[in-house]
């Protein structure tokens, strides 16, 4: 109703500006801390390939319902992220424990047979991160000081 | 007529807040949950 | 710049190639604590903590260096495919991330913890530098300025900052307060090319979740508000041309989606400032306006707006005046305008004033023959006058209790005397208070009714109309108070809202009316 306006000098000179800082918008990895092992590469798939992650995705329901290797993937290469983050949450509901000075999750394969103030002694089933496969260890020391 | 606000990827029948997932302004997706950096215990930085 | 002492850029740029190395190696320690230790040393005995103006100087050099290593990188790889882009980010950030750290190190551990004024002065020096260091940038550069090692070291500083730790937590809303500062600085109408990485900036989740949700007692709000209008002033002169060229219809729409997180998550705050929003916006800017004035408190059930026969006075609400946090009375300018203004008000003189008034809104703005923004304060201000006149009297807004008063005389005045841009912006100004169930809506919208009935040509009545239906034709959302006025007005008799001849002048028309009528009925 109000009819154009004649845009100013100092308007052209902005939208020049603004013309130019358009062909290098902000990428959204620039304001994330870098990701080494699993850098934003975004790539084209087909459009029948699910382009949305699943509802609820960000949920420990739903990190609950992953296999313990998603989980193990997740945790180990999703660093300093919350999918790290919700991931270990899911594997501590599913018992699994983690080991801070060997940087792995472990689980009890039976009662121990020994416990302690300071540790538990027994049968663990472990997941090797080196060797990419959950193992067993018998004899195993558990010292709680290492105990997250 | 304007656009149709509901095109701009942004679920908004959600129960949750949008701004924590709310991943930029030119794209209409929210973060994965790999996206979103968060303060976890440093012995979870195993890198 | 000219006044570096010589030596200085070289120990900088010694001490910041020792710093990135000492960051990135495996001794760097948990947060790199171990690595700071021992660089304070090197910056001890390289003289840069001697003086304030050394550590400033080192800081300019420092950010200088950051950025001109981005420039080269980027300027190696123009052209390369997006894989390659992400390498030249990473090499970018290698160095950034690693100077951001430095900066955060040494803003946590000046001064002893307790002193936090020497971390907030650090603080405000850096970010100064750093605008400083993009705004000669930004000159110098023309289209050639990248706002990326800049949007870096600002994101990453910021996200460092608003850590889970005690020393920060005891300084966030001075942190937060710095960086308001900062980007109302760099706002948009001064760094154009910096506009893109500023709106990711102050949408970004950490920077929303501290503004908006976290600070106690809403403090950030008003900070928050300011960066809003900031963004919507830049935009305002190609939004009010609508013709809007790929980079600004980009910004346009990146806005209406960070308007739509807060419509969601904080629809209070867009309740309380949008008085402030609505003053800068361009009026023909239907639908963001819309978007703001749809907002409504969440604890407050809105009653469907199609309910046969909704008896909005009789709503809890609907008497309650809404929380206003812009000081509008204060821009009824000049003194003496506002001196008459409210002895007309109170006693009717002098009797002069209502015709002097069209002389006062007129303005010598290029583009606009009236001061749009003092017709906004000047609706609501008297608007305001009315409600508590009304209220004084144990009374309640409706079409008989609002008539014959100053207030409404003024109303009408203008209604009558302005021509029809003025008549436009004045019925704008009080359309813009259509909301959710609140005294304000409820005034405003028996005011626009009651100036549809009593008006004395068609052409009044017809650009009420109008204003109306260009809010409600497009898309959603459509504020609540402007969907029971326009009920009203085609529903009650009273207005013989059909008769008129302008709901006939054209078939397309005819429908358009009668496809809204339908949608509400």
């Amino acid at each position: 109703p109000l009819g154009p306006v004649p845009l100013s000098r100092e308007n052209f000179y902005q939208l020049q500006m603004l013309e130019a800082a358009y062909h290098h918008l902000p990428h959204p990895s620039d304001s994330e801390r870098q990701r080494s092992f699993l850098p934003r590469n975004p790539c084209p798939t087909p459009s029948y390939y699910p382009q949305l992650p699943p509802p609820s995705a960000d949920s420990v329901e739903f990190f609950q319902r992953l296999s313990t290797e998603t989980l193990f993937f997740i945790f180990y290469y999703m660093e300093g992220t919350k999918a790290q983050y919700l991931a270990a949450k899911a594997l501590k509901k599913q018992s699994w424990r983690f080991h801070t000075r060997y940087m792995m999750w472990f689980q009890r394969h039976e009662e121990p047979k020994t416990i302690t103030e300071d540790y538990e002694q027994g049968t663990y089933i472990y997941f090797d991160y080196e060797k990419w496969c959950q193992r067993k260890k018998e004899g195993f020391t558990f010292e709680y000081r290492y105990l997250e | 007529p304007g656009i149709d606000l509901t095109t701009l990827g942004l679920n908004l029948n959600s129960p949750e807040n949008l701004y924590s997932t709310f991943q930029s302004p030119w794209v209409d997706l929210p973060c994965r949950p790999q996206d979103i950096d968060y303060h976890v215990p440093t012995e979870y930085l195993t890198n | 710049i000219d006044g570096d002492p010589p030596g200085l850029h070289e120990k900088a740029e010694y001490l910041l190639r020792e710093w990135v190395n000492m960051y990135h190696s495996p001794a760097a320690g948990r947060d790199s604590t171990k690595a700071f230790t021992a660089f304070v040393q090197q910056m001890h005995q390289q003289g840069i903590l001697k003086n304030d103006d050394v550590i400033t100087r080192f800081f300019r050099l420092c950010s200088e260096m950051c950025v001109d290593l981005c420039y080269r990188a980027m300027g190696e790889a123009t052209g390369t495919p997006p894989t390659n882009q992400a390498l030249i980010r990473a090499k970018c950030f290698y160095t950034l991330d690693a100077f951001v750290r430095l900066i955060a190190l040494l803003i946590k551990h000046s001064g002893d913890n307790a002193n936090t004024v020497t971390k907030i002065n650090l603080l405000n020096k850096v970010l100064g530098i750093v605008a400083g260091v993009l705004l000669q940038d930004h000159i110098v550069r023309m289209t050639e300025f990248q706002q990326l090692p800049y949007h870096r070291i600002f994101i990453m500083l910021f996200i460092e900052l608003n850590a889970p730790e005690h020393i920060l937590e005891n300084i966030n809303y001075q942190v937060l307060t710095a960086f308001c500062n900062t980007f109302h600085v760099l706002r948009p109408a001064k760094s154009p090319g910096f506009s893109y990485a500023w709106l990711e900036f102050i949408s970004h989740r950490v920077f929303i979740g501290r503004m908006l949700a976290l600070t106690p007692q809403q403090k950030g709000w008003g900070m928050y508000a300011q960066l809003l209008i900031d963004l919507f002033k830049f935009l305002a002169p190609f939004l009010r041309n609508a013709d809007l060229t790929k980079p600004t219809q980009m910004l346009y729409k990146g806005t209406l989606r960070v308007l739509l997180v807060l419509l969601h998550d904080f629809p209070e705050f867009l309740c309380d400032y949008h008085y402030g929003f609505c003053d800068v916006i361009p009026p023909n800017c239907v639908q963001m306006r819309n978007l703001i004035l749809s907002a409504f408190p969440r604890n407050m059930r809105l009653p469907d707006p199609f309910t046969p026969n909704l008896k909005v006075d009789m709503l809890t609400d609907i008497s309650l005046p809404p929380r206003i946090l812009i000081n509008f009375a204060s821009k009824i300018q000049p003194a003496q305008f506002k001196k008459d203004l409210d002895s007309y008000l109170k006693s009717r003189s002098p009797v002069t004033f209502v015709s002097d008034l069209r002389s006062y809104l007129q303005s010598s703005e290029p583009g606009t023959r009236y001061n749009i923004q003092l017709m906004n304060a000047l609706v609501l201000y008297v608007g305001t006058q009315a409600i508590q006149f009304i209220h004084s009297k144990s009374l309640t807004p409706s079409m008989s209790t609002i008539a014959h008063s100053a207030h409404m005389d003024i109303f009408q005045n203008l209604a009558v005397a302005l021509d029809t841009e003025g008549r436009y912006l004045f019925l704008t100004a009080i359309a813009n208070q259509l909301r959710y169930p609140n005294s304000h809506t409820h005034y405003f919208s028996c005011t626009l009714l009651y100036l549809f009935a009593e008006a004395n040509t068609e052409a009044i009545q017809e650009q009420i109309t109008r204003v109306l239906l260009e809010r409600l034709i497009v898309n959603r959302p459509h504020p609540w108070g402007l969907l029971i006025t326009f009920i009203e007005l085609i529903k009650n008799p009273q207005f013989k809202f059909w008769n008129h001849e302008f709901v006939h002048c054209a078939p397309e028309i005819e429908k358009l009316f009668e496809s809204v009528a339908r949608s509400c009925m």
